[in-house]
C-alpha cells in the first residue's frame, strides 16, 4: 500500500459518496446516467467475488462491502426510490455495445482460464469503458449540474492516482500487472477532455458545466 | 497465461 494507491481508493470513496448524497438530499437523479451506475455495480459484483475465496486485509475487506453495498444503494434510488426522476430519454447510450465486445476480449485476453480471473478480467475492462453512458448523457444535454462534474473529477481523479500507483510499485516492488494498467490508463483517457472541461469552466465557478 | 499473482488493488 502506498500514498498514491490509498489517495486514489479515498478519492474513489468521495466520488461514490458525492453522487450518493447528492441524488439523497436533492431527491433527483437529474443528469445521472443510470446505465453507468449500474455498469459500475456489476463491475463490483464480478471484481469482488474474492471476498469469500481470499481474505487480504481488513482494509481491503471492508473498502470491497462499502463500495459494493454504496454503488447499489446508487442504482436503488435511480430506479427505485426516484425513478420518476430519471432522465430515460437522455441517457441512451447502447450499453450493449460496451458489454458485447468487453465479456468477449476478458475471454482472449486474461490470466488463466478460470471463472473467478475471467471475471476479474471482465470487471477490469468493463470498468474502462463504465463511464461512457454518462459522458455521452453529457454532451447530448450538453450540460452538466457542478456536482455531478465533482463526481466525476474525483473518479477521473482516482483512475490517475492508480496509474501513479502502478509507476511506485513498478519501481520499488517490479510489480506490474498488464491487464490492470493497459485498461487503467485507457480508462484515464477517457477522462481527459472532461478534466479539461472541468478546469476551464467548473473551476472558474460556473454554476453548470455548458459543453461548447 | 502468467502466473495469476495476488490481487490487492481495490
Amino acid at each position: 500500500m502506498n500514498v498514491f494507491r490509498l489517495a486514489g481508493d479515498v478519492s474513489h470513496l468521495v466520488a461514490i459518496i458525492i453522487l450518493l448524497v447528492k441524488i439523497w438530499r436533492s431527491k433527483s437523479c437529474a443528469g445521472i446516467s443510470g446505465k453507468s451506475q449500474v455498469l459500475f455495480a456489476l463491475v463490483f459484483t464480478t471484481r469482488y467475488l474474492d471476498l469469500f475465496t481470499v481474505f487480504i486485509s481488513a482494509y481491503n475487506t471492508i473498502m470491497k462491502v462499502v463500495f459494493l453495498a454504496m454503488s447499489y444503494a446508487t442504482v436503488y434510488l435511480i430506479y427505485m426510490r426516484f425513478r420518476n426522476m430519471y432522465d430515460s430519454e437522455n441517457d441512451t447510450f447502447r450499453v450493449e455495445f460496451l458489454l458485447v465486445p468487453v465479456i468477449g476480449l476478458s475471454f482472449l485476453e486474461n490470466y488463466a482460464f478460470t471463472p473467478l480471473e475471467i471475471l476479474w478480467t471482465f470487471s477490469i475492462f468493463l470498468e474502462a469503458v463504465a463511464i461512457m453512458p454518462q459522458l455521452f448523457m453529457i454532451t447530448k444535454t450538453g450540460e452538466a449540474e457542478s456536482i455531478t462534474t465533482h463526481y466525476l473529477f474525483f473518479l477521473g481523479l482516482y483512475r490517475a492516482l492508480y496509474i501513479a500507483n502502478w509507476v511506485w510499485r513498478y519501481h520499488t516492488e517490479e510489480f506490474f500487472d498488464q491487464i490492470a494498467v493497459v485498461s487503467g490508463v485507457v480508462q484515464t483517457i477517457f477522462y481527459c477532455d472532461f478534466f479539461y472541461l472541468y478546469v476551464t469552466r467548473v473551476l472558474r465557478g460556473k454554476a453548470k458545466m455548458i459543453l461548447p | 497465461t502468467e502466473d495469476v499473482q495476488q490481487k490487492d488493488e481495490l
